[in-house]
């Protein structure tokens, strides 16, 4: 079983 | 006063097939060096990054900076008004509350005006962290596209495994499994049909199928197709916009649990 993770624990806003 | 004519306005017709199933809306940030865009996915699974440089534009004035929130679905009615061969002209006054699309007919005897009203938007702006990627893939942009409309039809989910003999991409579901393997190409005439791998490292990621074929909705845009993967971070699939920009997309790994 597979998960999606966010983009935003990625990218952080600015 | 913000004005910017593009002759070849299938560009941007073409641009907003590319994003208007993945985003309900997003906001212009239109400044002297040209147009940018920003907006992740309602699920927050991904992001695109939309670029048009100011060069690219027959006309281009942007006194100050301005943000033009839009909803995408009413601007994707109003592009669908434009013909193909039609130039495409946005502009608005500085601190307005619409923008109005110009559409002119290649002989100019026919120009239709359509003005839509902005939206105030509240869009956190990511800060995309610079990266050196481990593998660099560049294919052609329908071979892409073909590749994953195939595999959606045995999962969830798409393997891109990058070595340097090339790259795999792999689904495995209720009817069976499903691979293909590209190898990089030798001399090809056209440019534009060459598979090009430049690997430091080998790199395999998940990725979900549902995604990477709404990206692959910017097929149109260009011939090539450009994938940036390592290890644990978002992939990115970079389509040129002609000579005036590009569009990228950002989708983020599915992990095991």
């Amino acid at each position: 079983i597979m998960s999606q993770k966010s983009i935003t624990s990625f990218f952080k806003p600015n | 006063m913000f004005e910017a004519r593009l002759v070849q306005g299938s560009l941007l017709k073409k641009v907003m097939e590319a994003i208007k199933d993945l985003l309900n809306e997003a906001s212009f940030d239109c400044a002297h060096s040209g147009i940018l865009l920003q907006a992740m996915d309602n699920s927050h699974v991904s992001l695109v990054s939309l670029n048009l440089r100011k060069e690219g534009f027959d006309k281009y004035r942007c006194d100050r900076n301005i943000v033009m929130g839009m909803n995408l679905t009413s601007m994707s009615k109003i592009l669908k008004c434009a013909s193909n061969d039609d130039i495409i002209t946005m502009k608005a006054q500085d601190s307005a509350d619409t923008v109005t699309f110009v559409f002119e007919s290649p002989n100019q005897e026919k120009v239709s005006e359509y003005e839509m009203k902005l939206m105030n938007l509240d869009q956190d702006q990511l800060g995309i962290p610079e990266t050196e990627y481990c593998c660099i893939i560049k294919l052609p942009s329908g071979e892409f596209a073909r590749i994953c409309r195939d595999l959606s039809q045995f999962g969830e989910s798409i393997v891109i495994s990058c070595t340097k003999e090339g790259v795999k991409f792999s689904a495995a579901g209720d009817i069976g499994t499903a691979n293909i393997k590209l190898a990089q190409t030798g001399t090809v005439d056209k440019e534009e049909d060459a598979v090009i791998v430049d690997m430091q490292e080998p790199v395999t990621l998940t990725f979900s199928c549902k995604y990477l074929n709404m990206f692959t909705k910017a097929t149109p845009l260009s011939p090539q197709v450009c994938l940036s993967m390592s290890p644990d971070v978002p992939l990115v699939v970079e389509y040129k916009i002609g000579e005036i920009g590009h569009i990228r997309y950002y989708l983020a790994p599915r992990i095991g649990d």
